[in-house]
């Protein structure tokens, strides 16, 4: 999960 | 998604628009830093490479690849565009933008999440970004009248920031678990960077007249 979301910005 | 980052990435998108409005229908990109957009375009070459290993939404790969295509359609214009390349302030447009790029990936290889390929060009673009602004607010500085569209394009480019800033904060306390210091301390530094041309823009904006920096 911490690795799938941490770039969920642009 | 919360409002903030919504209205950042909002701002974003509509400054690009802006910028390219300018570009492509004034033809003409005076006032326009062509450090800045090659600068820009290399963040968003090294930060969006994830397009191809990981899917978050159909809104982010769409963001993703508007910023990839815009950026390097602004750059394509400037440099190559027989009318709009023209119109590029070269001989005031001189910061060493390359004396940038190499302290960002010196400092990513050395402060970063992970030490992968895709982690350390995300933390680069990261720093990057923070300080890519410089060479455009260095021309305004210097040509000091600044036309209306360069003047919002950067005040966008500012509030996009600011609303990053604002969206933290909200994550920050609605969301377990959310730290994210590189990113916090870049885009800090980024949007104190633009302190200074918001209180001329304001100014000018609040007296109605046109936006003149200070020499």
């Amino acid at each position: 999960e911490d690795d799938e979301d941490s770039h969920d910005e642009l | 998604m919360n409002i903030f980052r919504l209205a950042g990435d909002m701002s974003h998108l509509f400054s690009i628009l802006l910028l390219l409005l300018k570009i492509h229908t004034i033809k003409s990109c005076a006032g326009v830093s062509l450090k800045t957009q090659e600068l820009y375009a290399l963040v968003f070459a090294t930060r969006y490479l994830d397009i191809f290993t990981g899917y978050i939404s159909l809104y982010n790969t769409l963001m993703k690849m508007f910023f990839l295509w815009s950026s390097f359609t602004i750059v394509w214009y400037m440099r190559y565009h027989n009318v709009v390349r023209r119109s590029y302030d070269k001989d005031q447009d001189t910061f060493r933008h390359y004396f940038l790029i190499l302290p960002c990936f010196i400092l990513a290889l050395l402060v970063h999440e992970k030490f992968t390929f895709l982690e350390v060009l995300w933390t680069f673009s990261l720093y990057l970004e923070a300080v890519a602004i410089l060479p455009q607010l260095v021309l305004l500085q210097r040509t000091r009248n600044v036309d209306n569209l360069t003047g919002h394009y950067v005040f966008f480019l500012g509030a996009y920031r600011s609303f990053y800033i604002l969206n933290w904060i909200y994550r920050y306390f609605t969301e377990q678990n959310y730290y994210k210091w590189i990113t916090w301390i870049s885009g800090l530094v980024q949007t104190a960077l633009y302190a200074d041309f918001f209180y001329y823009y304001v100014k000018s904006w609040r007296n109605s007249e046109r936006l003149q920096l200070p020499a």
